[in-house]
């Protein structure tokens, strides 16, 4: 390959074995004595042959790591301790290149591509995009960056390239925090076509635990005033998979709030989760990937939840567009939704993890019911919808994330493959998915997306009074609010502050009539039954499409302030013309995963109250 | 995914378990053709129809 214009010698290289190498990265690693760094207020160390002890457990006990998660296309992968390098921070900070144009940078290391976001027009583009690699002693080292021209005519044209071995430079001694590197030509080495700057170094580890800790406990902290409560402490030790009792978190929350406000700081959540994990463990599995964390050790733990909580907005953009390590760490919840986790979130279920429960009356049987949601589900909602950063978020390309993320979940569903998860998903709801009156038998779905649009056999939802046009019926099987006026339903289930009917209609459709009208909602879970019908006899008058985003529709976004799911999220608006009730708008909206909005119905078509209408599928 | 119908004003009388229940903040579970409520208008005739048939000749 195409080495670095980095001045290392062949020989120099030769003549230092791996050993010789980790020790000269060990040296280059400010590694600290944890239980001192907490104890002593300045984190420094009053014991070095601690600090030798917390290095040897660093690079020789023998324990497992993981490089990659399950969940987001990275390859899960065990090591040994001894295996283990460190966490490599690597950032492309800027290049100068031999003409104008919008450039990018990527870097592929392993089996892993990250890009950085596209620069202005420019001969000296900057993009100061960071991203955090697992480095192995016998795993890859050598990072290929490459720099492309994109533009409206040729899109992502590579102009110049080079690759560094990580393990080399960081064992080299550099007083500068960053490095020029040549660009070569792809299609002539000896071109230089530009040179590139950037800095990598390796994390401190203990670093590692706090800023982990930090993203911790940004997640519960809706009002980022940097503590959490016990509620929210027990939140969070619920969601990681722990079932201690309530006494036991109370006992490990007091145990954490060593000042005794009633608050735990960041520090105390980082002392916490530095000590307590080796005695008891708090964290069991990893609420991104779902991967049980009970066999790894504290170290392994806190790298595996660091790289998964990483990975956040996927592996193609350096820091996904987002600003902060800490918006970042969030790209992972936005992943968790309540519709994905059969597919591509199953073991984050089915190992460990808790649930928390949504109190539903169930008419017919006229008893309360309760729905079990996956309790790091609704951390990862409150933290998106209930909180400013989540708030802020939106606007920093999160709404484009859940776009996309729901686009490539509705090619998923739509594959041959996917076909494979309906029987899973039949067995997880099997005391709510009736087969009995599904139309076809399961071996007639040839995608899960046929399948999640099932039909049902005639007969299977009897139509109440069906010769009274004048009685209005569910449209759907669901969870239902209604409200006799808007006013109601902001007192009661809607809090977006710019919750109106005009908002939800559109001003295309909306009269007058309808400002003060009656408003019904039907929500749909992932096991329902996703075709929705006629909720009243008429003709439909017209269709609007009004183009929006994909929140979640679930009650916890839905009693946000913040946000405004109703108003701003993807829906298909119609107006149906009755005899009976005047004009009916029937809104259809899409949420994430499930944003793919289809309609049997023309406009002028009639349809009798019961007649199918259309469905929801997963898709964009 | 979510549906929303909105009637006009004063058309429809939502059935009251539904609405008890909306009041307190908790959803209930339905089935399509469940009913969700009567036509106001319809009503308020049949109310007349019945008056009409109880008018003291």
């Amino acid at each position: 390959g195409h080495g670095s214009s980095r001045d290392t010698s062949e020989s120099e290289r030769e003549g230092e074995g791996g050993s010789s190498r980790i020790s000269r990265l060990k040296q280059r690693l400010h590694v600290r004595g944890h239980h001192h760094d907490h104890e002593g207020a300045g984190g420094e160390d009053k014991d070095g042959g601690d600090r030798h002890h917390h290095r040897h457990r660093i690079f020789r006990r023998r324990s497992r790591a993981i490089s990659g998660t399950g969940s987001g296309g990275l390859h899960q992968k065990l090591i040994s301790a001894d295996d283990f390098a460190g966490i490599a921070r690597l950032t492309l900070v800027s290049a100068e290149m031999k003409f104008k144009d919008k450039w990018l940078a990527c870097v592929s290391f392993g089996e892993q591509t990250f890009r950085t976001e596209v620069s202005d027009h420019t001969d000296k583009p900057v993009w100061s995009s960071e991203k955090k690699l697992l480095l192995e002693r016998n795993g890859p080292h050598v990072a290929r960056i490459s720099v492309f021209e994109t533009n409206r005519i040729s899109r992502n044209n590579l102009v110049g390239f080079c690759e560094i071995d990580l393990i080399e430079y960081l064992t080299q001694d550099s007083d500068s925090d960053f490095e020029i590197f040549d660009l070569h030509d792809p299609s002539s080495p000896e071109l230089i076509e530009g040179k590139i700057s950037l800095s990598c170094s390796i994390e401190d580890p203990m670093e590692t635990e706090k800023s982990f800790a930090r993203r911790i406990l940004s997640i519960v902290d809706y009002n980022e005033d940097g503590h959490l409560s016990l509620s929210e402490f027990s939140a969070l030790i619920k969601a990681f998979g722990n079932q201690v009792a309530t006494d036991k978190k109370e006992e490990l929350f007091k145990a954490a709030d060593k000042n005794g406000d009633g608050l735990v700081s960041v520090d105390e959540l980082a002392y916490l989760l530095a000590f307590q994990q080796e005695k008891e463990p708090l964290m069991n599995c990893c609420p991104v990937c779902g991967e049980s964390l009970e066999l790894s050790d504290k170290l392994n733990t806190v790298v595996h939840l660091t790289l998964c909580f990483d990975e956040g907005t996927g592996n193609q953009v350096m820091t996904g567009g987002f600003l902060t390590d800490k918006q970042a760490s969030y790209g992972w919840m936005f992943k968790l939704s309540e519709w994905a986790h059969f597919a591509s979130y199953d073991v984050g279920l089915n190992f460990g993890a808790s649930a928390s429960h949504i109190l539903v009356f169930d008419r017919k049987t006229k008893r309360l019911v309760e729905e079990l949601i996956d309790g790091k589900i609704v951390l990862s909602m409150r933290a998106i919808y209930q909180s400013k950063i989540g708030l802020r978020l939106m606007d920093r390309g999160a709404k484009e994330l859940l776009q996309s993320i729901s686009e490539k979940q509705g090619k998923k569903m739509n594959s041959l493959e996917s076909a494979k998860d309906i029987p899973k998903f039949v067995e997880f709801f099997k005391d709510q998915i009736n087969l009995a009156e599904v139309k076809y038998p399961l071996e007639h779905f040839k995608t899960f997306n046929e399948f999640f649009i099932r039909e049902l056999k005639p007969g299977a939802r009897p139509i109440s009074v069906m010769e009274r046009d004048d009685i209005a019926i569910c449209a759907a099987d669901s969870r239902l609010t209604a409200f006799k006026s808007v006013q109601d339903s902001l007192r009661f289930w809607i809090k977006g502050r710019k919750f109106s009917i005009q908002g939800l209609l559109g001003n295309e459709i909306c009269s007058s009539t309808f400002l003060d009208g009656t408003l019904i909602i039907f929500r749909l879970a992932p096991q329902d039954y996703h075709r929705f019908h006629f909720p009243v006899t008429g003709t439909i008058e017209q269709f609007v499409n009004v183009p929006g985003c994909l929140y979640t529709v679930n009650p916890v976004a839905v009693n946000s302030e913040y946000c405004n799911v109703f108003t701003e999220n993807k829906r298909v608006v119609s107006i149906i013309s009755t005899a009976d009730f005047g004009k009916v708008a029937f809104v259809a909206i899409g949420a994430t995963m499930v944003g793919s909005i289809t309609f049997l119905k023309e406009e002028g078509d009639h349809g009798k109250k019961g007649d199918e209408l259309g469905y929801f599928s997963f898709g964009g | 995914s979510t549906v929303i119908c909105v009637f006009e004003k004063d058309v429809i009388e939502i059935d009251e378990d539904i609405l008890a229940n909306s009041a307190r903040s908790l959803e209930t579970l339905v089935s399509v053709g469940m009913t969700l409520g009567v036509a106001k208008k319809k009503r308020s005739e049949g109310i007349s129809r019945d008056l009409e048939d109880c008018k003291l000749e």
